[in-house]
């Protein structure tokens, strides 16, 4: 495993423990799109289906049950605990799964690598994964203030995109045969989601003032 | 091969 994708798993990591801080300690999800974070336990039910029959090490067995665990704990948490869930702003948070998911199963049934129902799943949960982060982004926009936990957690995410793309050129470099069209493209059109929000952070960050998106 | 090493990844 090289730095970037160890750098990248760290990030991702970080971005769930900074939701789960704001949501465990500060009792709150406002700004937090519950959409994105059920698409999110979606997208890691059926990647990691993996789990029980094929292992690759003890490392990538505990990331994937904590990705498990802490999504559905996230979304558990929005829906059902009973202080968090008063603080989530349903009323904004309107975007349609079906428009995400629909599309991405027709996708992953028509373009794959290999016409398994294993293989399928997988290359759902890239498409997915790729356009989960949408429901957020259109909370952000419409929520006037961005908290820093909120922010933070979105750009760690966008950060842990970033990062997969660097291990994938180091990766296309040092291996041989490490070609994979679909997880780059589909990790590519996810990386540029979060261009303009990076753009944002960092003139907030730069210029000293509260992370806002412009309308 | 191929979608083996691809599995490796989170």
């Amino acid at each position: 495993m090289n730095i970037f994708r160890f750098a990248g798993d760290m990030t991702h990591l970080a971005s769930v423990l900074v939701l789960l801080l704001k949501i465990h300690t500060i009792k709150s999800c406002a700004g937090i799109s519950l959409k994105t974070q059920e698409l999110y336990a979606l997208v890691f039910a059926t990647r990691y289906l993996d789990l029980f029959t094929d292992y690759i090490s003890l490392y990538n067995t505990l990331m994937k049950l904590i990705f498990l665990g802490s999504s559905f704990s996230i979304v558990w948490y929005i829906r059902y605990h009973k202080i968090v869930r008063r603080s989530y702003d349903k009323d904004q948070d309107t975007f349609r799964h079906y428009f995400l998911v629909l599309p991405c199963l027709l996708l992953a049934l028509l373009i794959n690598e290999k016409f398994t129902f294993r293989e399928v799943m997988w290359t759902f949960s890239l498409y997915l994964e790729a356009v989960a982060i949408l429901p957020q982004l259109v909370l952000l926009q419409r929520t006037r203030n961005i908290d820093n936990l909120t922010g933070q957690y979105v750009f760690l995410l966008g950060a842990y995109r970033a990062l997969y793309i660097l291990n994938w050129i180091y990766r296309y470099f040092t291996e041989p045969h490490y070609v994979h069209w679909i997880t780059w493209i589909s990790g590519l059109v996810q990386t540029l989601l979060y261009a303009d929000f990076f753009y944002y952070y960092f003139q907030s960050w730069k210029n000293n003032v509260k992370l806002e998106l412009p309308a | 091969a191929a979608i083996v090493s691809q599995h490796d990844e989170l």
